[in-house]
């Protein structure tokens, strides 16, 4: 599974 | 998540609610830039166009659309309400923030994470945060005296990304694989720009003055 980098912080 | 972001998260929720209180209690926005109100909310939409493609938590979705909302809803209340309107210092507050604008999008289009539309603006959103305030830093000068809730929407304002700098040094410390140095380093910017800041607040706390700072 390709992990999307996805911000996580707001 | 650890207890140095939701610091953070909950310090910037409280600048938010200062603000609003003091709009609503007060029925002014005198000392209050629109400028920097408005660039905060290109820094929310910029930033958070992720909203309805990344579900994260709850927690997270619910955050982003009170600051996308809130930020709207000051920007619409200083521009439009009636009553609002009329105090707030239009001649005072000229900050030309469109050359802020175009340089952190130029920076944007240089230094990412990664060359697609959404990372393009969140790197956007990062730079333009960090120096977001400085309209507002710069009405505080030229109006002399700060009233106190909007001393302290400042504060806030500032003292929450100083907590995520510690989030970051803890991520760092505790998680194999974490970088953020867009983040960091802007966030350093950022926080360093509300040192005189700090420094003038705590001394007018100290000597419980009113805050005055140099013009």
């Amino acid at each position: 599974l390709k992990v999307r980098n996805v911000h996580d912080e707001l | 998540m650890n207890i140095f972001r939701l610091a953070g998260d909950m310090t910037h929720l409280i600048s938010v609610l200062v603000l609003l209180l003091k709009i609503y209690a007060t029925k002014s926005c005198s000392g209050i830039s629109l400028k920097t109100q408005e660039l905060y909310a290109m820094v929310f939409l910029a930033r958070y166009l992720d909203l309805f493609s990344d579900f994260i938590s709850l927690y997270n979705t619910v955050m982003k659309l009170v600051f996308i909302g809130s930020s709207l809803a000051i920007v619409w209340c200083m521009r439009y309400h009636r009553v609002v309107r009329r105090s707030y210092d239009r001649e005072l507050d000229t900050f030309r923030y469109w050359i802020l604008v175009g340089a952190c999008f130029t920076l944007a289009l240089v230094l990412h994470e990664k060359f697609s539309f959404q990372e393009v603006f969140w790197a956007f959103s990062i730079y333009l945060e960090a120096v977001a305030i400085l309209p507002q830093l710069v009405l505080l000068q030229r109006s002399g005296n700060v009233d106190n809730l909007t001393g302290q929407y400042v504060f806030f304002l500032g003292a929450y990304r100083a907590f995520y700098i510690l989030n970051w040094i803890y991520r760092y410390l505790t998680e194999p694989r974490f970088t953020r140095w867009i983040s960091c380093v802007s966030g350093l910017v950022q926080t360093a720009l509300y040192a005189d800041f700090f420094y003038y607040y705590f001394i007018s706390w100290k000597n419980n003055a009113k805050l005055q700072l140099p013009a």
